[in-house]
């Protein structure tokens, strides 16, 4: 099974921008829509390998 | 690469 997450933030240019990552079922069943998250991930696989919440 | 963002959709696929 494949566990994601899409994120919002803004940008340097002050635009709003969705990113997806791939993440462990552990870090998906912690998660909440709303949450502020700080994430470590690989740009090439688009997984984020360190999820810590703020 | 680090970031910081809000959650907004989480999503299982078999």
């Amino acid at each position: 099974t494949w566990y994601g997450v899409a994120l919002s933030f803004i940008d340097t240019s002050a635009l709003e921008q969705v990113m997806t990552f791939a993440i462990r079922e552990e870090v998906y069943k912690s998660l909440r829509r709303g949450d502020i998250v700080h994430i470590t991930y690989s740009p090439n696989l688009h997984y984020a390998y360190v999820v810590e919440p703020i | 690469c680090e970031i910081t963002g809000k959650v907004i959709s989480l999503r299982a696929a078999a």
